[in-house]
């Protein structure tokens, strides 16, 4: 069979959809771009590559819905014939380019006699974007014949053949299980959604495990761009330079931030690295250097790298009046020139020389007005400009200075005992037909 | 063989070439396929889909043919060919 071109030296590829299906009643740009993300994901699930979706010309893979003769050498031919091609991993431009014959009748969940299913051959044609070539193996994905749909994108599960193949070829994901074989189930985190993917993003379900911001304590925070981060678990929340608060609901690190692993369960410490203005996120033994929103090549890498103990992190920030940046770990802290990358000598020393602060911080930030934030729990603590003991009238409420909670308000679903005034029970329903009757309080 | 038609021979040829189990017909000497490649090219093919080798163009290999697939090529270098450019 054809030897395989070669294969992607990189591990973080760029994928978009350049053109979408001109006719296709049925499916919508969202959804085509729904099915292209779980086509992807069927790969990067069990390879160690990860894909991002991107505007812009620069995307690795590049996907056009084009007909007959489109100047690559491999013209389309009308409905049925060839249906869409890939070209192999390499340097060339069109290394990763995936086309589909837009002269076919795209479908989706369709049953086999309406059409081309959309999803099983988007899965053939990324098997070759990633390097697979054409087998002669019956129950593969990666037979040249179109062999009808391939059931819910959502619970389609890669042919064993095909996974060692692209094993082979990359090795396995480490959150992959090396016992993983047919029938196993698939990891348990909630993909995005499909088809609910419609103009207005704010139908996205939002996630039951989501954190509530006004009574959880947070694992980091950073100021970034000039904004502020909270991160709690796998979601964060970010304000404005002007402190506002720009979603009451949390946003997915994941979705975010390109490139942790799919597992991560929250972070230890982050901070925006002076000079170059990357950001650094620690987590246990583990850090990741991003360049905006994704990450670099090479990561995660040990913390060892700042002569940090092996222990992990509290906390990380950069001290405006010096530069510096300062690493927090139980009782004791560090100083890091982040501009000649080496610890500073001395180091490390009682954090008690920071007046006022206690032990085992959550973590640490600058912010706009040149004094340094710390936090833990439900509460923080300022400390002015090159000061190095805490600001009068600290600690104060994360919740309430930061994240726009009252006394009263809370974002947590059940509010029994919310209100203790009426010991704990519901106010009287006003409501007729059943709406709830809500108010706001400021 | 059963008879075909001229025509069908001509898409199965080019089927066969198109996909890597045949040669293209060499553009300057204008030189066809042999008997014996022509065979060779379709028990070839009829093997990677899983058909029974016959090595020649009956209903299942056509059937087959027109299965609507995948552009790329099955094969980068048919037997005895060499040079052919990859993609």
């Amino acid at each position: 069979s054809l030897k395989p071109q070669n294969k992607w030296t990189k591990r973080h590829l760029s994928w978009r959809v350049r053109t979408f299906p001109k006719e296709s009643a049925l499916l919508g740009r969202d959804t085509v771009r729904a099915l292209m993300h779980y086509a992807l994901k069927v790969w990067s699930d069990i390879a160690p590559l990860n894909f991002h979706e991107v505007a812009g010309s620069e995307a690795d893979i590049q996907i056009d819905f084009t007909k007959a003769d489109h100047d690559d050498g491999y013209p389309f031919d009308g409905p049925g014939g060839t249906v869409a091609h890939a070209f192999f991993p390499g340097e060339r431009f069109t290394a990763g380019d995936t086309h589909f014959d837009d002269d076919e009748a795209w479908t989706f969940r369709s049953p086999d006699t309406h059409g081309m299913d959309l999803f099983a051959v988007a899965v053939h044609e990324f098997g070759h974007a990633i390097g697979l070539v054409h087998t002669s193996a019956l129950e593969s994905i990666m037979r040249p014949y179109y062999q009808g749909p391939v059931g819910d994108p959502l619970k389609y599960d890669l042919p064993y053949e095909d996974k060692v193949r692209v094993w082979q070829l990359y090795g396995v994901r480490d959150s992959v299980s090396h016992t993983q074989g047919p029938g196993n189930p698939p990891d348990t985190e909630e993909p995005p959604v499909l088809l609910d993917l419609p103009d207005n993003r704010s139908t996205v379900l939002y996630a039951r495990d989501a954190p509530d911001r006004c009574t959880s304590p947070f694992d980091a925070v950073a100021q970034i761009r000039g904004e502020a981060f909270f991160f709690k678990g796998r979601y964060f929340w970010r304000l404005t330079r002007e402190k506002h608060l720009v979603s009451l609901r949390p946003a997915q690190i994941q979705r975010f931030w390109r490139g942790l692993p799919a597992n991560l369960d929250g972070l230890d410490a982050v901070y925006e690295r002076p000079g170059d203005h990357k950001i650094v996120f620690f987590k246990g033994l583990k850090y990741w250097v991003f360049k905006d929103n994704n990450v670099e090549e090479g990561y995660p890498r040990p913390i060892s790298d700042f002569g940090l103990p092996v222990e992990g992190l509290d906390a990380a920030f950069v001290w405006p009046h010096n530069d510096k940046t300062y690493f927090f770990q139980g009782a004791h802290y560090w100083r890091y020139d982040d501009h000649l990358r080496r610890m500073d000598p001395g180091y490390p020393k009682d954090a008690s020389l920071w007046k006022g602060l206690p032990p085992n911080l959550d973590d640490a930030m600058r912010w706009s007005d040149g004094s340094s934030y710390f936090f833990k729990g439900k509460e923080y603590w300022r400390v002015l400009a090159s000061d190095m003991e805490v600001e009068a009238g600290f600690p104060r409420l994360i919740a309430k200075d930061w994240l726009h909670c009252t006394e009263m308000q809370s974002d947590s679903p059940n509010v029994e005992g919310k209100f203790p005034e009426d010991g704990g029970r519901h106010l009287p329903d006003h409501a007729e037909n059943g709406y709830e009757v809500c108010s706001c309080t400021s | 063989a059963p008879s075909l038609a001229t025509g069908q021979l001509d898409i199965g040829v080019d089927w066969l070439s198109k996909f890597g189990y045949l040669p293209p017909p060499d553009p300057v000497t204008g030189q066809l396929q042999t008997q014996e490649a022509l065979t060779n090219a379709i028990k070839a093919m009829q093997k990677f889909g899983g058909l029974t080798e016959t090595g020649v163009l009956d209903q299942a290999t056509l059937g087959l043919m027109q299965t609507p697939r995948c552009s790329l090529p099955d094969v980068s270098e048919p037997d005895g060919t060499t040079g052919r450019s990859r993609r």
